[in-house]
Order: C-alpha cells, then sequence, then structure tokens
C-alpha cells in the first residue's frame, strides 16, 4: 500500500468501471484504483453469463471469494493434484455414442479409436474429470490462488455471479492487480483494468507458446495446437455451448438418483 | 523451551541425493521438493525449494506455479526456456546457462528443456507449500477438465478433445524431439 491510501474524508458508491462484453455474457469490473477499494486491497467484479453461456477456464494471482446473485448452473473446478474423481462412461445418449461407432466405421479413425482403448484402460471411461458441482442463488464459493475455475449456466435466466479479490492477501505473490490467466478464450478488449500498460488484446496461456512446444508437450498435432491458441476466435471467455453439455454432475439436491427410484418401482 | 523447539530444530537439508527424488523418469532425470513437510523451519520463512537435474532434451512439461514466485539459479549446462506472462505474450525465450538467474513470477507459465548433456538448477519458491499446475500431462488442468469445456473452449472436435486430454501420459517430465528454439511469437 501506498502511505495515506486510506486517509478518506468521503465514501460514495461506485459502478462498474470496465465492461468486457463476450459471446454469451460479459464481465464487470470495478476500478480497484477507486480510493476506498485501493484502501481495502481488494477488486470487484461480476460476471453476467447467458443462458447455455460458459465462462472459459482461468486462474487468478490471488483468493477469490464469489457470492451466486441470480440465477443457477454447473461450477467446476481443477485443483492442483486433485484426482478425476467425476467419472462416467455412459453421459451420452446412445445416439451420440452411435456417433463414435460412425467414426469406427472410418478405418484409420476407428483404428485409433482402438489404439487409444489400448492405452490402459483408463481410457475406456467416456469421461472424467475433476469434481463438478450445481450452484445457485445464495451460494457463496472460495477459490484459492492459481485454482483454474469455470461456470456453465444452465437455467433459463442470466447467471449473475459477484466475486471479491483480495489484493492484499498473502496468496498474491505479485502487484496489487487482479491478473486473471486464461486457459482458454481470450479478452479482445485487453487488461482494461490496468494502468500504465499499452492496452493490447489479452490471449490465453497457450497462445505465448510456439505451437510446436504445444504440440511435444499434449502429443497432439501442430494444427491442433494451434486451436488451443484460440488466435482466430473472437467470442472472448463467456461463449455459448451448441447441443447439449454433457457434463458429469451429480442429482441435484433433494433429485433422487435414478438407481434409488427403480429399486422403489 | 527454546531448547526443545527453536534450538534444536533442523536447518538443513540435502537436496543433490537422488535417492530423495520426487519424480524420477531413468532416461529423463530427477526432480526433488524442499517444503515445509519436509523441513519444518520453512514454515517460518514461507519459502521451499525445488532442484532438477534432467538430460539433453527432457522437457519439464509446461506449468505455472499456482501460489508463489519462483527464483531459478542454474548450476549445470544449458536449457531452453519459454515463459508466457498473464496477457498471453512470450516474455522470456531464450538459453540459460550456468551461474544464470530467472525469476518467474506466481502465474506465468513455464517450460524448460535441457539442449545439454545435463541441465541442473535450483528454484527457490516464495511460499513454503509452493503448488504448481501443469498445463499438459496425466495431473494437468486438461485432465481435470470436462471433455465439453475443452471442445467448447476451443473449438476442437471431441475426438481432438480426447487426444489434447489423455495422450500424454507423464506428469512432469516428457522427452522433446525436433529444435529446441522456435524463433519469436507471430
Amino acid at each position: 500500500q501506498f502511505p495515506n491510501e486510506c486517509q478518506l474524508d468521503q465514501l460514495n458508491a461506485i459502478e462498474p468501471s470496465h465492461v468486457l462484453k463476450a459471446e454469451a455474457g460479459r464481465i464487470e469490473v470495478w476500478d480497484h484504483h477507486a480510493p476506498q477499494l485501493r484502501c481495502s486491497g481488494v477488486s470487484f467484479v461480476r460476471y453476467v453469463i447467458e443462458s447455455k453461456g460458459l465462462y472459459l477456464p482461468s486462474f487468478l494471482n490471488t483468493a477469490k471469494l464469489s457470492f451466486v446473485a441470480k440465477g443457477r448452473g454447473l461450477m467446476g473446478r481443477v485443483i492442483p493434484g486433485c484426482a478425476e474423481t467425476f467419472q462416467d462412461s455412459s453421459v451420452f445418449q446412445p445416439g451420440q455414442q452411435g456417433q463414435g461407432q460412425q467414426g469406427r466405421g472410418q478405418q484409420g479413425q476407428g483404428q485409433e479409436q482402438e489404439q487409444e482403448q489400448g492405452q490402459g484402460q483408463r481410457q475406456s471411461f467416456r469421461d472424467m474429470h475433476q469434481k463438478v458441482e450445481h450452484i445457485r442463488s445464495g451460494d457463496t464459493i472460495a477459490t484459492p490462488t492459481g485454482v483454474a475455475q469455470w461456470f456453465y449456466n444452465d437455467g433459463n435466466q442470466p447467471l449473475v455471479i459477484v466475486s471479491v479479490l483480495d489484493l492484499a492477501n498473502h496468496q498474491n505473490q505479485l502487484d496489487r492487480n487482479p491478473r486473471p490467466f486464461y486457459l482458454a478464450g481470450n479478452n479482445p478488449q485487453g487488461q482494461v483494468w490496468l494502468q500504465g500498460r499499452q492496452q493490447q488484446p489479452q490471449n490465453n496461456i497457450f497462445n505465448g507458446f510456439p505451437p510446436e512446444v504445444i504440440a511435444q508437450a499434449l502429443k497432439i498435432n501442430v494444427q491442433t495446437a494451434q486451436q488451443l491458441q484460440n488466435q482466430q476466435d473472437n467470442r472472448g471467455n463467456i461463449v455459448f455451448v451448441k447441443g447439449e453439455f454433457g457434463v458429469i454432475r451429480p442429482p441435484l439436491r433433494g433429485q433422487r438418483p435414478q438407481e434409488e427410484e427403480a429399486v422403489g418401482n | 523451551g527454546l531448547e526443545e523447539t527453536i534450538c534444536s530444530a533442523r536447518s538443513t537439508d540435502n537436496l543433490d541425493d537422488p535417492s530423495n527424488a520426487d519424480v524420477y523418469k531413468p532416461q529423463l532425470g530427477y526432480i526433488s521438493t524442499l517444503n515445509s513437510y519436509d523441513l519444518p523451519i520453512l514454515r517460518f520463512l514461507r519459502l521451499s525449494a525445488l532442484r532438477g537435474s534432467i538430460r539433453q532434451n527432457a522437457m519439464v512439461l509446461p506449468q505455472w506455479n499456482a501460489n508463489a514466485n519462483a527464483i531459478l539459479y542454474v548450476t549445470d549446462g544449458e536449457a531452453q526456456v519459454q515463459v508466457v506472462n498473464d496477457n498471453g505474450e512470450r516474455v522470456f525465450d531464450g538459453q540459460v546457462s550456468q551461474g544464470q538467474l530467472l525469476a518467474i513470477p506466481q502465474g506465468f507459465a513455464v517450460v524448460k528443456r535441457a539442449t545439454s548433456d545435463q541441465f541442473r538448477w535450483v528454484e527457490f519458491k516464495t511460499n513454503a507449500n509452493a503448488q504448481i499446475n501443469t498445463l499438459a500431462g496425466r495431473t494437468s488442468i486438461m485432465a481435470g477438465l470436462p471433455l465439453e469445456v475443452i471442445s467448447n473452449g476451443y473449438q476442437i472436435s471431441p475426438q481432438e478433445a480426447r487426444k489434447v486430454k489423455f495422450n500424454t501420459l507423464e506428469t512432469t517430465l516428457t522427452h522433446a524431439s525436433g529444435p529446441a528454439s522456435y524463433g519469436r511469437p507471430r
């Protein structure tokens, strides 16, 4: 903190000062240089995600505490070292799996798929990932620094999440600025809340690596590696999901799992 | 009471002993970490350390320090290192060699690839329990994300998303081939 930052002789109600528009919503950022926010050492953000909108994975340089002000949806986090405990091999309806079988009809792809199967039992799952939770209005969500997080609105009204970013928190090892790191998507407007930086579009973290290095690290081809850089993509960081969002999710509170109902007969 | 606590506390530990490696691949090398679980006094300092020793063409998979800055010092050999900042810009792309220092701030992604027979370095981290997250590998961010998020986020097919997620089975070290430097970003 700079000296006298809390010498406030007047407070006022403040509105967001920056709005980042995206394909399926917007991110509204309060100016963290405003005297009262600077004194408290925090930044404040509001995420508005339209129905079927996916806020792409990102992580921050500090701890974040969020509150679901409106709507409902899904929230996923990737915590370093945690296992993919959500596993399922029947997430999609038979029609989708038929699609896979169609793939098998094309000899080369089929072989590849079988080869993948050959890479160990683990790959016979349809998918497995870290925990996904239902969120609803009133939920309060704690996100440690460096933990990637994504949201998806599976309701009919906008999902509104407000977050305080504790810039003075000891988990922030950088300066007193909110610095989101995007793992996917990009921010064509740039980090407009940062002073002194020539505003350039903000890209995702893959964008900074040569595609060849990404290809080697992920053992994929260079074309797919270039795709991960989202360079031809101007959707922003909240994108629409086309079709079904088949993420493995637990039953909603109060909803009995199907198997139990079957037993009930 | 000080005799039993502070005065008798252990304050040294050796990181050059491969038998204590936390990550080990016979063909590629090893990495050892020293945090407050290994050396409790580090809890007071809020610092930790890492020692790496890898062979030529071994790559430390792209990763970021989730809760610490890292100060990398090269003790032997050379490596090609790339670092990417929060704006997705490559802020370092070059060779580091013996005696050189490189600071890698929290959240900045880094990839290292040994270009000499042996590349050995020590990293000092500004957190007693420094955590990394990797961009590739069996315990990476990609492995933790649902296929839906990957295919929608990057606009790639479910099959491609599957490859991105599952192809790399290593967790930290892998073997890289081809040229080590790729010129400046587009």
